[in-house]
């Protein structure tokens, strides 16, 4: 279960959007599930010392989300992933 | 709408009119420029570890935009980026319900070694997705994932981007988080998991305005489970999707009939899809979910379909009420 806590422990939330946003047009259920595996676990990416997919910076990520018609409204991060929360 | 970012994948689930697969040029050229991952082969198509892209049928297929409005289309544009991708549609061709997968073959070569036994540790041999896609949700149901909240209208008619990147302060007055945590307790949508092993559990939902509800939960740092919803009449919609590995997060106390249970608690939708992905057909998992039929009351199983996928199997099952 959850707590209240969930709401002030966010890495980032865009207040001005989640006031804003209205979903009135939002009239299609199915969604489109998009999953790339650029390689098959973290291991082999330790191994070569290199950067992830975490050093992304949020605006690069944000740019990215604007070609699929999306915003972020919060995120959530953990010591392994980084979950956004979308528009629409 | 959703986006999971780790390491060295990411999960994007997008609703309504999105245009999902409109990222990828600009998400390969980010990941070359920052990270200096060359994904490229000669052809100068992506070659990543494994792509996975699917969708159930569209209930207003026209709508959509550009490519998204035809199946063949985003195969299509698809096959241009990638190379060895597979195309299937799974479920009955004759019927709006049926589902749509395409994926590429696994490139084995970003496996780190070159013995055959290197496969074994790395690739994430417990990996596994569960999706329920619900149609039809009992209206008794779906009322509770409605919420007309006020919209507050934008500022000058020009909305700021340029202030809100970086924020953490998480303020608790946001009505759309806040309406969203208590739809999630109202509906018990944060324990379709028994967490016995007492793992760390992170929680993100909000309230769309006039209606639909979106979220995002994380067990034990790592696994996740979200759900989108859009409940009005005469489309009503809800997806639920997990790569919670369900018997070591409940140390055996739960099996993924029982999440199944009680996501279907949730809505009592007239139909829904169940499509589950794991490594090898002798997953547990898999083997319990092929006789899920006879254990989910009040429904009858009109498709059942196992595709042996490579280094995958898919399991796709699809329920109506009785």
């Amino acid at each position: 279960t959850i707590t209240i806590k969930e709401l002030t422990n966010h890495s980032y939330i865009d207040h001005q959007l989640s006031a804003t946003l209205d979903s009135t047009e939002a009239f299609e259920g199915p969604e489109k599930l998009l999953e790339i595996w650029f390689y098959p676990n973290k291991k082999c990416l330790s191994e070569k010392n290199t950067k992830t997919l975490r050093n992304i910076e949020v605006n690069k990520w944000v740019q990215i989300l604007k070609l699929v018609q999306c915003e972020v409204l919060s995120i959530k991060s953990t010591s392994d992933m980084d979950a956004f929360l979308l528009s629409e | 709408s959703s986006l999971f970012v780790y390491d060295h994948k990411i999960t994007l689930k997008t609703c309504g009119t999105t245009t999902t697969l409109f990222c990828l040029e600009e998400l390969f050229k980010i990941i070359e420029v920052e990270l200096g991952w060359i994904m490229t082969n000669e052809q100068g198509k992506y070659e990543p570890f494994k792509v996975f892209y699917s969708r159930r049928s569209f209930m207003f297929p026209l709508k959509q935009r550009s490519i998204h409005k035809n199946w063949n289309d985003e195969v299509d544009y698809l096959n241009k980026f990638f190379a060895n991708g597979r195309s299937y549609l799974v479920g009955r061709n004759d019927k709006e319900n049926h589902w749509n997968l395409y994926v590429t073959d696994t490139n084995k070569k970003l496996r780190h070694g070159s013995s055959p036994d290197s496969e074994k540790d790395d690739d994430e041999d417990d990996d596994e997705t569960l999706e329920i896609l619900m149609t039809g949700l009992n209206s008794n149901c779906s009322q509770q994932f409605v919420c007309n909240r006020e919209i507050k209208p934008i500022a000058n008619g020009v909305k700021d981007t340029t202030t809100n990147i970086n924020k953490t302060d998480g303020d608790a007055d946001d009505e759309g988080h806040l309406l969203g945590y208590n739809m999630t307790k109202k509906t018990k949508l944060d324990k379709i998991y028994e967490n016995n092993s007492g793992v760390s559990f992170h929680h993100d939902a909000f309230a769309f305005s006039p209606c639909g509800y979106s979220s995002n939960m994380i067990l034990d740092e790592q696994y996740y489970y979200t759900l989108h919803i859009t409940p009005e009449k005469g489309w009503s919609y809800a997806s639920f999707e997990s790569n919670v590995p369900v018997k070591s997060i409940s140390l055996n106390k739960q099996d993924n009939i029982d999440v199944m249970r009680r996501v279907i608690n949730v809505f009592n939708p007239k139909e829904f899809c169940m499509t589950f992905f794991c490594k090898g057909s002798s997953s547990t998992s898999f083997i319990k979910l092929m006789n899920v039929v006879e254990q989910i009351p009040n429904y009858s199983k009109r498709d059942k379909i196992v595709y042996d996928l490579e280094d995958y199997q898919l399991l796709y099952i699809r329920f109506e009420l009785k």
